[in-house]
């Protein structure tokens, strides 16, 4: 028995031809992530700390489908979410539905060890935020051109796609599945 | 969407994710990431944080399932997850696990996952596709 860790940041339908410009910042996150992850257990950080810690530096990069650099809705907006679960005492905590809180891992984290509920969601959820003074900016900061670029592309054929691991439309196939490009 | 697990010496398990969803999402929209059991799970056998299409994942209760397939049927985490991830459909699915021995499994039926993982013991990955030649060493 030893410790152990695993990181991901998303999954889907990522074209082998990756443009380096895309895939070096995120494989220099995951590196990052993993190196501080690595720390933290061999600091004998509880792994509750270590997956919160990891998953805020990774909510923190621009290049992954969370926090800063969350896609958009249909109309333009940011509608984060996230949950926290400790496996010995199936602790857990949820929040959906939010668009200033700028670590939302840790708003799952204190809807688990502050309030009696599991999940909190849009408006209540954002009222907890500021109950608890969480770090919250104002929506704009989680919208990044590339953002701004996906909607406007899936808009443009009518189609909800997995994130920025989808291939631009222009590389997709007409016969992909609507839902997922 | 992004994730971690991880396990201490000790075997104590944590898993997080976190998102923003679907690109072109309605709005009010959940995904599978915020409820417990299908995009995130934990319990004394295994972490479970999983991506992709959160409809999908979230019908299949794929961190749940993960787990009831260790601690029911007595599968190692490389066989419940390979299984959960195997009959999830085709492009929806993918995650990454730890067990409270030690043991990851990060499988996906997707094109690619972004993913990464460590242990003790000094191996480590880094990597997207399924091709070795995308692999780093730490």
């Amino acid at each position: 028995m030893g410790w152990a860790i695993a990181l991901h940041g998303g999954a889907g339908d990522i074209p082998l031809s990756l443009p380096v410009e895309r895939r070096l910042p995120r494989e220099e996150t995951l590196r990052r992530c993993l190196t501080l992850g690595i720390a933290a257990l061999k600091d004998n950080h509880p792994p509750l700390d270590v997956v919160e810690l990891v998953v805020c530096e990774l909510e923190n990069c621009p290049h992954f489908n969370a926090g800063r650099g969350s896609v958009l809705t249909t109309i333009g907006t940011v509608e984060m979410e996230a949950s926290i679960m400790e496996g010995n005492t199936k602790n857990c905590g949820a929040v959906s539905g939010l668009s200033t809180v700028v670590n939302p891992i840790s708003l799952a984290r204190l809807v688990m060890e502050k309030t009696p509920h599991i999940y909190l969601a849009f408006d209540g959820a954002e009222t907890f935020a500021r109950e608890q003074g969480v770090i919250t900016k104002d929506a704009s900061h989680f919208i990044t051109p590339e953002t701004i670029e996906r909607l406007t592309q899936a808009k443009a054929v009518n189609r909800v796609q997995i994130d920025y691991t989808q291939p631009a439309v222009e590389e997709l196939s007409e016969n992909c599945d609507s839902q997922i490009g | 969407t992004v994730g971690c697990v991880a396990v201490d010496g000790n075997g104590n398990l944590a898993a997080a994710t976190s998102t923003g969803g679907l690109v072109n999402k309605m709005v009010g929209r959940i995904g599978d990431t915020p409820i417990i059991g299908a995009g995130t799970y934990a319990n004394s056998f295994c972490a479970v944080s999983a991506t992709g299409k959160g409809e999908a994942i979230v019908r299949a209760t794929t961190g749940r399932d993960v787990a009831a397939l260790m601690e029911y049927k007595g599968l190692s985490l490389k066989d419940a997850t390979d299984y959960v991830v195997e009959n999830a459909p085709k492009g929806t699915t993918g995650l990454v696990a730890v067990s409270a021995n030690g043991e990851v499994a990060m499988p996906f039926n997707t094109t690619g996952m972004f993913r990464a993982c460590a242990k003790e013991d000094g191996t480590s990955e880094i990597a997207i596709w399924s091709s070795v030649q995308n692999v780093d060493e730490l």
